[in-house]
């Protein structure tokens, strides 16, 4: 039979596994502000 | 044969920042007015590749202006950027740079600055003196009243006015009016142009003849003039310590182009 756990388990699996900690980039541009912004 | 494409560059990658280093630098080091100005932010930035260890960066960046003059002796590393509440002057700039075998060397600039509005400061700090022309009536009776006062005191040279930085004023609680400009030494004692004010003539283009000086004018409830000039020469380097607390620091220029 199939349940709504199992379809839960298989969309997870249809995603990139990604490691432990992973931490998405910042977006590249513009950096960071060093000051303030005006 | 066209280069390998690389992997696009962030803002705040290494490489960038590195490149803004030198762009900035450029920047102060190309401009004879006003005050030094500090990276803030990198914008943007765009490489085009040239062939083996050579590309081309664009860069976009927005600097802000410190408290150091121009012709200050004191390194950028060590100029405070002008708070907001100070009304800050904001810096954009389009940079154009080339990285050789590992050096980057800048190609071509151009930059705008503008002061932020008074609508921002004053949402802020409603009765924080506020920028105005450098033109400003007020503005140019207030710098003469100064240099009139320093020079009729002092046992130095006789200074003569360079350029007018900035001019702020302050209408509650009390009508002040704020000028900073650089100032250069001439030939005469202050003693000798009480004599002749025309013969005193500008020395040498060295750091040590420019100075800059800083102060109020106070227009009510008591017309009174306070402020200080300090030669670059005769300074002893301090650059942290606030405005007013030590004499010879400051001045900007908002509105200005340069390329």
């Amino acid at each position: 039979p199939v349940t709504k756990r199992a379809v839960a388990e298989a969309a997870q699996h249809d995603k990139v596994p990604r490691p432990v900690g992973f931490v998405p980039p910042p977006p590249p541009c513009p950096g960071k502000i060093r000051h303030f912004d005006i | 044969v066209p280069a390998a494409p690389l992997a696009p560059l962030g803002c705040d990658d290494p490489e960038s920042e590195a490149a803004a280093e030198v762009a900035v630098n450029y920047i102060n080091g190309h401009s004879h007015h006003g005050f030094k100005f500090a990276l803030n932010r990198i914008e943007d930035v765009h490489v085009v590749p040239q062939g083996p260890n050579n590309a081309i960066i664009f860069l976009e960046l927005d600097l802000l202006e410190t408290k150091c003059p121009i012709l200050s002796p004191t390194p950028l590393a060590n100029c405070t950027v002008r708070s907001f509440i100070e009304h800050a002057v904001e810096g954009d700039c389009d940079v154009k740079l080339q990285k050789l075998d590992g050096k980057i060397s800048v190609l071509a600039s151009k930059c705008h600055s503008h002061a932020d509005s008074n609508k921002d400061i004053t949402k802020v700090c409603p009765d924080c003196p506020l920028l105005v022309n450098l033109n400003n009536t007020e503005v140019l009776e207030s710098v003469s009243a100064l240099l009139n006062d320093f020079n009729s005191k002092t046992t130095g040279p006789y200074l003569r006015l360079l350029e007018i930085g900035r001019g702020k004023i302050q209408y509650y609680p009390s009508h002040v009016v704020t000028v900073e400009f650089a100032v250069g030494a001439t030939n005469c004692s202050a003693e000798e142009a009480k004599v002749n004010v025309e013969a005193c003539q500008l020395l040498p283009e060295d750091q040590s003849n420019f100075g800059f000086c800083i102060g109020t004018m106070v227009k009510h409830p008591i017309q009174n003039v306070h402020g200080d000039c300090q030669l670059y020469g005769h300074q002893v380097p301090t650059p942290d310590i606030p405005l007013l607390s030590r004499p010879g620091v400051t001045y900007a220029h908002a509105g200005q182009d340069t390329s």
